[in-house]
């Protein structure tokens, strides 16, 4: 069971970074996935697709994240409106 | 809605079918049908006129559909059946721009029941990316990233009110009398940040591919080799994030400066942390950050020899996804630790430390294990590692492989001898 949620748990990484849910890991920067921006990731991934927003991977999302879809990413640009955001405040 | 922020400067587009879906009972007529309609749903809403060219293959056009499977020569490969469905290149002056591409391996149809993607669905969804629209969060709306089964009749089909506006945000109303849209050039993505010049660390470019590692780790679903004052770092899907290394110090920021090797590394079930071993002392980190009160002595962990001795060091350290407990290694023999509910002083499971030889087939002196894939443990020695499949310790034989090869994006090894089995001394290896 544990190495299936590890598993599991990479995958959604995965799958979070190919629809721009995540920040690609960029050789300039480096920056690691955080645990709290993963679960961000989560809760904005649950917002988009219309389903209860937990931040944890649970059956509703592993769900949605297997239906069939189209490959280009929902969130385009994110990280560097995010960056520009904060540079505002 | 959201927009891509690329338009077409024109509203007249052509379009033409390069490839016919092969795995599906849709003829080449009825997909043309299906396409002229799917782009008829958008030319409803705005002044957009569509041509289809004459002569399939060679013709070229702004919209150029094809029915592709896996690498299709675009950087973006498909899946096999489910998974991704279709995509499509947003309008503009690159060659690729308006593409418009779907997966051979889905089932096409039209209309058709549960097992089968309907093509007209899909492809107004895509034909709506070729127009320079991103994907939607609305409901109902066409621009939604999932399949969520066919749409009906397209006779009768309309866009919803979200799709509407914003295709008639791009291109105007159709029978508007001002063409081209509230906003004729619709707002761009900010210009990046002019790059700074990074100072590149020192190793040479292929000093990755010399193997033995100071320590491996699988943290947060990415796998970091470290290697004296420096590491890499290689994604899920295999690629490295860059070939040259990184200076640890700069990047997990608290360690001493200096740091010149780090013994063992591992991301901490529980609250995922990541702990850090440098001989006789240890550090927690959250994310990329030193937690105060660190570094502490490696006598917190109470790991003593049969003799009462105290260690110096630890050589390697991972949790084992196969039953969630973490073990550490030093001097030949292991300890393993439940961390599932406390993160204070650390207390070793009773019977241990045992002896590393219990992990048959593997390196007992080895230079770091991860859990990784399927819960499997990898123990990284030299060159090479060794897969110990999810659950077992005494696997008969177990092949030593090419860690450079493998994870490093390294050319395959020299035809030299392969190391000892260490589990089998005397049996011969032909891996290589």
């Amino acid at each position: 069971r544990a190495a299936a949620q590890s598993n599991q748990y990479s995958r959604a990484v995965d799958w979070l970074s190919r629809y721009g849910y995540l920040p690609p890991p960029d050789p300039l920067t480096s920056k690691l996935q955080t645990k709290e921006g993963i679960e961000q990731a989560i809760r904005v991934m649950q917002r988009f697709g219309g389903i209860q927003e937990t931040g944890i991977i649970d059956s509703e999302t592993l769900k949605l994240m297997s239906t069939p879809r189209c490959s280009l990413p929902d969130i385009v640009g994110g990280e560097e409106m995010r960056r520009r955001r904060r540079r505002k405040r | 809605y959201a927009l891509s922020g690329l338009k077409w400067h024109k509203t007249d587009l052509t379009w033409s079918v390069h490839s016919y879906p092969s795995r599906s009972n849709v003829s080449p007529e009825q997909v043309r049908t299906l396409l002229a309609h799917a782009l008829k749903a958008w030319s409803d809403a705005a002044p957009l006129n569509f041509r289809q060219l004459p002569g399939d293959g060679a013709a070229g056009g702004d919209i150029r559909v094809s029915f592709a499977s896996l690498l299709h020569n675009d950087g973006y490969p498909f899946d096999g059946p489910g998974g991704t469905l279709a995509h499509a290149f947003f309008p503009g002056l690159d060659e690729v721009s308006g593409d418009t591409h779907f997966d051979d391996h889905e089932t096409w149809s039209y209309r058709g029941g549960d097992s089968t993607t309907d093509l007209f669905t899909v492809a107004v969804h895509e034909f709506g990316h070729a127009l320079g629209l991103s994907h939607s969060s609305s409901d109902p709306s066409i621009m939604r990233p999932y399949y969520q089964g066919p749409v009906g009749d397209v006779a009768q089909y309309k866009l919803d009110l979200d799709d509407r506006l914003a295709i008639q945000q791009l291109y105007g109303a159709r029978g508007d009398t001002r063409p081209g849209g509230v906003n004729p050039d619709p707002p761009l993505f900010p210009s990046p940040l002019p790059p700074r010049p990074t100072r590149l660390p020192e190793p040479s470019f292929n000093e990755r591919c010399q193997g033995g590692f100071d320590a491996v780790a699988n943290i947060r679903g990415e796998v970091f080799f470290f290697r004296g004052a420096h590491f890499w770092r290689t994604k899920r899907d295999g690629s490295l994030v860059s070939l040259r290394p990184a200076l640890i110090t700069n990047f997990w920021m608290g360690l001493p400066t200096g740091t010149n090797k780090v013994d063992a590394v591992y991301e901490r079930k529980s609250d995922s942390k990541i702990i850090f071993f440098i001989g006789s002392q240890y550090w927690v980190f959250s994310d990329t950050k030193v937690m105060s009160g660190y570094p502490r002595p490696l006598s917190d962990w109470r790991m003593t020899t049969p003799s009462g001795a105290a260690l110096d060091r630890v050589d390697a350290a991972f949790v084992w996804a196969h039953n969630g407990k973490t073990y550490l290694f030093s001097g030949g023999q292991f300890w393993r630790f439940d961390e599932s509910q406390k993160t204070g002083n650390q207390e070793p499971d009773p019977g241990y430390p045992r002896s590393n030889h219990l992990w048959t087939g593997m390196p007992t002196h080895m230079d770091d294990v991860i859990t990784w894939g399927e819960g499997d443990a990898y123990f990284f020695k030299d060159d090479f590692y060794w897969v110990l499949k999810d659950g077992g310790m005494n696997q008969e034989y177990v092949s030593p492989k090419a860690t450079g090869m493998d994870w490093l994006r390294c050319p395959g090894p020299p035809p030299t001898a392969a190391p000892q089995n260490p589990g089998k001394p005397k049996e011969c290896i032909c891996a290589l």
